[in-house]
């Protein structure tokens, strides 16, 4: 070990095992991490050949889709050894883990974290008989299609239609125009075979809004697209060229009735529309999504932080009082400034991040006995934190970068990539300011309401409480 | 009401900045619909006000639960780690409060003075956290093969990992690129 580091670690003066356990909720946790590491890592699929930074776009993905397979083929081994369900996936592959193996995105991340989430959440319980069991076996890839090239965040302006003709008890799934083609789904190109797609749904002549569908994209066999089917790549990014974003259309494909996911809204056979409780309801995954990556960036930020530090505990620079060494770089408080910020950002989000996974599983079960009092305050919540953890992010990410001058620059750093991962979380699922405008109007509403007098709920409740007296 | 500058005061002024904010963005939608402006311009002309008042909210959000999560964690670890993480929540606020000065200065009562304060207390942190930043990111306990970088592994072999790693270049395959024949050198001889 490098001697300076090796001293800094003298020094310390807490227990670094201590606090580790205390990040992972306890020793027994630590241990289980560690087991599921090692044991994820020895099979040797984080290993390449040639290293991924020099390969082509193609290489880089047909490279992802081979670890992408050994690591699923690990996991249901996992789970047929363990009997666990979902959360060897989450393990797995969410988080430091995941992104290890697949450093510049996976074309299967949307398979677990949209496809079989909104079969949990959209589908009857007949339908997930159908779907979920193999989409746990990956008998079928799916992806998860909500953007179109012409529309985006705001997804009530969905020009993708599924009209529904009560004679063949089939709806039709049509893209009427170019900016109707969905746009940047991971694993969507040549990858998954089956979809959710969220389309205008068109009964009796009237149109209900946007609904979930299950779509078949290609044979199960050839993997050739199905008739109507237009299917391909969107091209290179910034980064997340390993998760084959890809674009989709329809040439009115015609799919059965009982392929609406219809948990919530129904369409019965001669047509007749049944209206959900809540309209907010088809945003449940996007709300999961945006929750799972809050914890996500955490990951990024601890490492990049971790990088950085170590970094300037070896690194030597300048001499700023004569005949003396040249001091590390830790010691300048500037540089300080940079990494002590990043560290104490990893763990104020990660304990956000905490927060709202346990508000989001409490609304999730209210949901479920009707209760919907407090989705838009999780709507709320979840639109703002996504946004600002991934800014915030992105910000630690890049400040480390450059804690590490040139050096940083490298593609061996592992910056690039991160800041590559980080940035596109800015985004994806919502564009930030579109997300902080979205809790604005939540905001405003509370603020009228506290104006009225009425009782407001836990997260923006001070507003009652400090506004008192002030511009009322 | 005064301006404190501990953690607690710190949390509560950002809650009179986003409280403040989001008044402030009210009174100017209805303002600008008194001018017979319709709600939806209202609103998009007071969009990057809105897009600050909620990111002023998200601030006191992420900044309370910090705070309060870490309070409730601290009950159960040792006195010596219990000090470094406060020394972090307290380091955190006081970077967004310094972050934030503007903000604060406009909607609460805090004074120069207390910004200086507040700096100066930032720097002491930064000290204090220095003995013990190693052994803060060691305890994320992230695997060299996870971190897969040439600058942050363990044992801190910087210099040998970034020339091992460039010696992977394919350009470093062979000693002379083909390059050279097919353009540098008619290049440089005028042949090109």
């Amino acid at each position: 070990v490098n001697p300076d580091l090796q001293r800094e670690r003298d020094n310390c003066t807490f227990n670094v095992t201590e606090l580790t356990n205390l990040i992972d909720g306890g020793a027994q946790k630590t241990e289980e991490r560690r087991k599921r590491e090692e044991m994820v890592l020895k099979e040797g699929i984080h290993l390449d050949e040639v290293p991924s930074e020099y390969l082509s776009h193609k290489e880089k993905y047909e490279l992802a889709v081979k670890k992408a397979c050994y690591l699923f083929k690990m996991i249901r081994r996992l789970q047929e050894e363990e009997n666990t369900g979902m959360e060897n996936y989450q393990e797995v592959l969410g988080g430091s883990l995941g992104s290890a193996i697949l450093r510049d995105g996976s074309p299967l991340t949307l398979h677990y974290v949209m496809f079989i989430p909104t079969l949990m959440g959209q589908a009857t319980v007949e339908q997930q008989v159908l779907w979920i069991g193999r989409a746990f076996n990956c008998d079928i890839i799916g992806t998860y299609a909500q953007t179109e090239l012409g529309h985006g965040t705001f997804i009530r302006g969905l020009e993708t239609t599924a009209t529904y003709d009560p004679d063949t008890k089939e709806f039709v799934l049509h893209s009427p125009t170019l900016t109707s083609y969905k746009w940047w789904p991971g694993g969507l190109a040549h990858t998954a075979n089956y979809c959710i797609v969220v389309a205008q749904l068109y009964t009796k002549g009237q149109c209900h809004g946007i609904h979930p569908f299950i779509v078949q994209l290609r044979d199960e066999e050839t993997h050739m697209p199905l008739p109507g089917i237009k299917v391909g790549e969107i091209g290179a990014k910034l980064g997340m060229n390993g998760t084959n974003n890809g674009f989709l259309g329809f040439d009115k494909v015609r799919i059965p009735r009982e392929h609406m996911l219809m948990k919530n809204a129904k369409v019965l056979e001669d047509g007749t529309y049944v209206r959900a409780p809540s309209s907010k309801l088809t945003y449940g995954t996007m709300m999961f999504v945006r929750v799972v990556l809050v914890n996500d960036v955490c990951s990024y930020m601890a490492k990049a932080v971790t990088i950085a530090t170590r970094y300037s505990a070896v690194r030597h620079q300048s001499q700023p009082k004569p005949d003396e060494p040249e001091p590390q770089i830790l010691d300048y408080v500037t540089q300080q400034h940079k990494l002590a910020i990043g560290i104490a950002t990893v763990h104020a989000l990660r304990l956000s991040a905490a927060w709202i996974w346990n508000m989001y599983n409490n609304v999730t079960a209210e949901l479920d006995a009707g209760d919907m009092e407090r989705l838009p305050e999780l709507h709320a919540l979840s639109c703002c934190l996504k946004a600002i953890s991934t800014a915030d992010a992105a910000e630690t990410v890049e400040r480390c970068r450059l804690s590490c001058g040139g050096h940083g620059y490298m593609l061996a750093s592992s910056f690039p990539l991160m800041y590559g991962m980080v940035t596109a979380a800015c985004t994806y699922e919502g564009e930030n300011t579109v997300m902080l405008l979205q809790t604005a109007r939540y905001l405003v509403k509370a603020w009228q309401q506290a104006k009225g007098g009425n009782p407001l709920t836990p997260t923006v409740a001070y507003i009652a409480s400090v506004s008192a007296g002030r511009r009322s | 009401p005064p301006w404190e500058n501990t953690v607690e005061g710190i949390i509560h002024g950002f809650q009179q900045v986003s409280a403040g904010k989001i008044g402030a963005c009210v009174a100017n939608i209805e303002k600008r619909q008194r001018t017979g402006m319709s709600y939806e311009d209202a609103w998009n002309m007071t969009s990057v006000q809105l897009a600050n008042a909620s990111e002023a909210h998200c601030r006191a959000f992420i900044l309370t639960t910090y705070f309060t999560e870490t309070e409730n964690q601290i009950k159960s670890v040792s006195p010596a780690l219990r000090t470094v993480l406060l020394q972090l929540v307290d380091l955190y606020v006081v970077y967004w409060a310094l972050q934030r000065v503007g903000d604060l200065l406009r909607f609460t009562s805090i004074s120069e003075r207390d910004i200086e304060q507040l700096q100066s207390w930032y720097e002491e942190l930064l000290l204090k956290l220095r003995v013990n930043a190693v052994g803060l990111v060691d305890a994320f306990d992230i695997r060299d093969e996870i971190l897969h970088s040439a600058l942050g592994a363990y044992d801190g072999r910087v210099y040998e990992r970034l020339m091992e790693e460039a010696l992977k270049s394919p350009l470093n395959a062979e000693p002379v690129n083909e390059s050279f024949h097919k353009y540098l050198k008619p290049f440089m001889q005028g042949k090109l």
